[in-house]
């Protein structure tokens, strides 16, 4: 929306209202994190600001279109919004975003099918011209979150948007993540020059490796190679898709001595937030006893050149295949990551290999389930038929699972199914958990495989255990012990536990969308899964005890006064820009974007004086031109004697 | 056993997008979920 008066401060205030979902509130701040991650946008508990985003649970996703300055503006998270992408999507629209559709050159890139929208609902298809909405240099974008799908509104079956390139008309209306496109709009509009919790990323397509430095007092160098002696024959960034790319980083273990090492160390980097999660895809090709270590190398006023410290010894056997590894990090002064290849003892073949390195402050996921041959899958599963997860413990002691369905449902063809479970685990442990469960948020996400975390669109969808909610026609609770309320299984190996009610969606991503992107990689489908406590949202957000008061220069921080104009408020409610004047010019406009001058004004007048003399001198000659002839024909017809002077 | 069956809960009745929860509520908001600024007497 065009108009600097629609911005939000890059750090919006929000409120969250008492009659929110718990599982809302804490999606809401996983959608807060993505903003974070990508974006300069920053979100806070309202303190006080006068203008703030209150999000309360109503009846239906919905927003108003950018900063209204009305003080409290509600957005609306109602039942069944609770999806990271519906949130992030309202969002957009409060930061000034409207429906990628409505763009003023959409007719060039989309048909609409007015004849196929629901009656009465064609106001939903508007468009807005260039003055009213910019689309900021960007291309129209078909991936866009802000997209309609191609069935929205529809009366019948055919699509109400045809888009004119066919093979996007599947793509619009994704609602898994931003897009490149979102992203880089939301940065122009707001100027975003860099993001609050990203700190690098590394896929070695480039010679500089990202900044990466060969540290010093090793015996060995790691080196960028596109394939390496034992393997990994390609990189995990492009998987082999490209000729003449596809870099990694590998420490070769085949020569040299046991305890041989080298050390790759990044870039300095400066944390804000004291937690970072460190990721990466690492191959073990050598000895069983090569070492791969993560260590920082930490600076302070104490160790001026930096004191290392080690995290962890990443421990693997060797595998044919790239590895995903995730590190939670708490550094909190300036740092580098350090990776260490270490020679053990025994001949090795091969080495240790890394590619796409990604750190952020955020918190790392903690189970990765891997799918093997997922299109496979996708395709020779029956529908209505679920495969499951290995069992995961979370650090709260609760055990879960996730079960999924490849081929869809009867109720959903086509789309993947998701749903967690709470299970048995070990029997000592269930007996002292708090039973039914409560307040765990269980997230699970399909990774978008992608080098870079910023562009990532994963899919993910969260589910919350309330230790109230009753099972249908029962007085058990749902979140209950799955011994008391769940059914007995056994697992592939024999291994028996007993397996709780399940809860989740049937349409977590259509399969068209699984075979989109990097959701499959190598083959396989990585899906990342985490319990996280929320039972701290329970409670009510504190109300600031002082609301900022209505000052009339907040007004004016909106309103730009250009050519030295200066921005004042009328009557306390409206900004006005008093423009600059000079002795014979002065500007004026509503912003001051105008000059005049004496100069100017006189020529105005004098033009206008000659033309309006030229006006009055032709109506006068045609006036006296008209009497003449209108008395001269009246004489003739009464019959009257026109007399002349013969002599004159 | 405690139960013969694993009951599943589809959270989302099968609906896939915020446009049908939002038909599926009764709405019928400005381009499906867009707020109308009375006030200021046009479409926010």
């Amino acid at each position: 929306i065009i108009g600097d008066e629609y911005l939000w401060p890059t750090t919006v205030p929000y409120y969250f209202g008492d009659d929110l979902d718990i599982n809302a509130k804490g999606v809401i701040l996983k959608a807060f994190e993505q903003y974070r991650l990508k974006t300069c946008i920053d979100y806070k508990p309202w303190s006080g600001e006068k203008n703030y985003i209150s999000v309360f649970k109503g009846s239906g996703c919905f927003s108003s279109v950018g900063n209204r300055r009305v003080g409290k503006q509600q957005l609306s998270i109602g039942a069944g919004c609770d999806r990271i992408a519906t949130i992030e999507h309202e969002f957009l629209h409060a930061l000034g975003f409207w429906h990628e559709q409505s763009r003023a050159d959409r007719d060039d890139y989309v048909t609409i099918m007015w004849d196929r929208i629901e009656a009465g609902r064609e106001h939903n298809f508007n468009k807005y011209d260039d003055t009213t909405s910019s689309s900021l240099n960007v291309p129209y974008d078909y991936g866009s979150m802000m997209h309609y799908s191609k069935n929205s509104f529809r009366n019948g079956t055919e699509p109400t948007i045809v888009t004119k390139i066919p093979s996007f008309s599947d793509v619009i209306g994704q609602r898994m993540e931003f897009s490149d496109s979102d992203l880089l709009k939301l940065s122009r509009r707001y100027n975003c020059t860099r993001t609050t919790t990203f700190l690098d990323t590394c896929d070695f397509e480039l010679e500089n490796i990202c900044g990466m430095i060969q540290g010093q007092g090793d015996q060995a160098d790691w080196e960028r190679v596109s394939e390496a002696i034992g393997g990994p024959d390609m990189d995990y960034s492009n998987m082999g898709r490209c000729t003449g790319t596809g870099y990694f980083m590998h420490f070769s273990t085949i020569n040299g001595m046991e305890g041989d090492s080298a050390l790759l160390e990044s870039r300095l980097l400066y944390p804000n937030r004291n937690y970072q999660c460190l990721q990466f895809f690492y191959y073990h090709s050598g000895n069983v006893n090569d070492k791969l270590e993560i260590w920082v190398r930490e600076y302070n006023e104490a160790n001026p050149d930096g004191k290392l410290r080690m995290i962890e010894v990443v421990n693997g056997l060797p595998e044919p295949l790239w590895q995903l590894h995730h590190l939670s990090l708490a550094i909190s002064t300036k740092f580098r990551v350090v990776f260490k290849g270490t020679k053990g003892a025994g001949t090795s073949t091969g080495g240790i290999s890394l590619d796409d390195v990604n750190l952020s402050e955020t918190t790392c996921p903690e189970h990765v389930w891997r799918i093997k041959n997922f299109k496979s899958i996708m395709e020779n599963t029956p529908m209505d038929t679920i495969i499951y997860s290995p069992r995961f413990r979370s650090k709260y002691g609760y055990t879960f699972q996730m079960g999924l369905y490849p081929n869809g449902t009867s109720t959903s063809p086509g789309e993947l199914g998701a749903f967690a479970y709470l299970v048995s685990g070990d029997n000592a442990t269930d007996d002292n958990l708090t039973w039914p469960c409560p307040w765990m948020q269980i997230t699970m996400m399909l990774m978008d495989q992608h080098a870079d975390i910023r562009k990532r669109m994963s899919n993910q969808r969260s589910i919350t255990t309330d230790p109230n909610q009753k099972l249908q026609d029962s007085t058990m609770f749902t979140w209950d012990n799955p011994r008391k309320v769940g059914m007995e299984v056994e697992d592939a190996d024999g291994t028996k536990y007993f397996r709780g009610p399940g809860y989740g969606t049937s349409v977590y991503l259509t399969q068209a969308r699984a075979l989109t992107r990097d959701f499959i990689k190598g083959g396989d489908a990585i899906f990342l899964l985490t319990m996280e406590d929320i039972a701290h949202l329970v409670s009510s957000q504190p109300v600031p005890t002082t609301v900022e008061p209505t000052t009339p220069s907040n007004l004016c921080t909106s309103v730009k006064c250009e050519n030295n104009g200066v921005c004042v408020m009328d009557n306390d409610k409206i900004a006005v820009c008093r423009c600059a004047v000079g002795n014979d010019w002065w500007y004026y406009g509503d912003r001051c974007q105008y000059k005049s001058s004496n100069n100017d004004a006189m020529v105005t007048a004098v033009v206008s004086s000659v033309v309006v003399f030229a006006v009055m001198l032709v109506v006068t000659v045609v006036s006296v031109v008209c009497l003449r002839k209108k008395y001269k024909k009246k004489m003739n017809k009464t019959g009257g004697v026109t007399t002349t002077n013969m002599y004159a | 056993l405690p139960t013969s069956k694993i009951t599943e809960y589809d959270v989302d009745g099968g609906k896939e997008d915020l446009f049908e929860v939002n038909q599926a509520a009764g709405l019928d908001l400005f381009e499906g979920d867009i707020l109308f600024d009375e006030k200021e007497g046009r479409n926010s």
